[in-house]
């Protein structure tokens, strides 16, 4: 999901 | 993961080695700033409030905890270790926290993807991170002798906050879709931070003396 997507930096 | 990701994560690391290493083998934090340590174990509290419930990769979930241990071991380190806290410049450390904590915090209230509070302490963290550095860099700006490691050290995270707007560049033509304005503001904001920094650090590495901010 684009929320999954918008955390997958640190 | 791109080249210039990965790259900006070990840059980033580095940076916090570096200030472990000065910490640790010579048991000084002078030149460091105590507020700006404070707010980056903040930042990594709120950003990685989701640690054991959202599992992007175990390379994320590693460098999550890495960041968290050692943000806090420094702050412990400046605060109750004795000969490490009678290197801190405390009296030249004077930037008030509240200038920057409460405009971030009202800014991701504002301005964020969603209003639930893990997603706002995740915006808000955003935000923090891009202006954490300012008290690191009023003290700089004061103290004259800066020495080598504190200089690599805000070097090193200049140099990961550049390397990241690379990233989300790359990422922009590479994946489709790929937009973040918060993350990229915020990011874009953090780097021009440094900018005057960068400008006197490389010109003292050219001419091999030593770096001295102007007032």
């Amino acid at each position: 999901s684009p929320e999954e997507k918008r955390h997958d930096e640190l | 993961m791109n080249v210039f990701r990965l790259a900006g994560d070990m840059t980033h690391l580095s940076s916090i080695l570096v200030l472990l290493l000065k910490i640790h083998t010579i048991k000084s934090c002078a030149g460091i700033s105590l507020k700006t340590q404070e707010l980056y174990a903040l930042v990594f509290i709120t950003r990685y409030l989701d640690i054991f419930d959202r599992f992007t990769s175990i390379y994320n979930f590693l460098m999550k905890l890495i960041f968290l241990g050692s943000s806090l071991s420094i702050v412990w380190y400046m605060r109750r270790h004795k000969a490490v806290h009678r290197s801190y410049d405390k009296d030249q450390d004077t930037f008030r926290y509240q200038f920057i904590v409460l405009p971030c915090l009202l800014l991701a209230l504002v301005i964020n993807h969603k209003l639930t509070f893990k997603e706002v302490m995740w915006t808000f963290s955003l935000y923090l991170e891009a202006v954490a550095i300012l008290p690191q860099l009023v003290l700089l700006q004061r103290t004259r002798n800066i020495d080598n490691l504190t200089g690599q050290y805000v070097f090193l995270l200049g140099a990961y906050r550049a390397l990241y707007l690379l990233n989300w560049v790359y990422r922009y033509f590479t994946e489709p879709g790929f937009v973040r304005w918060i993350t990229w503001i915020a990011g874009l904001v953090q780097t021009l931070l440094y900018a005057d920094f960068f400008y006197y650090y490389i010109l003292s590495w050219k001419n091999n003396v030593k770096l001295e901010l102007p007032a």
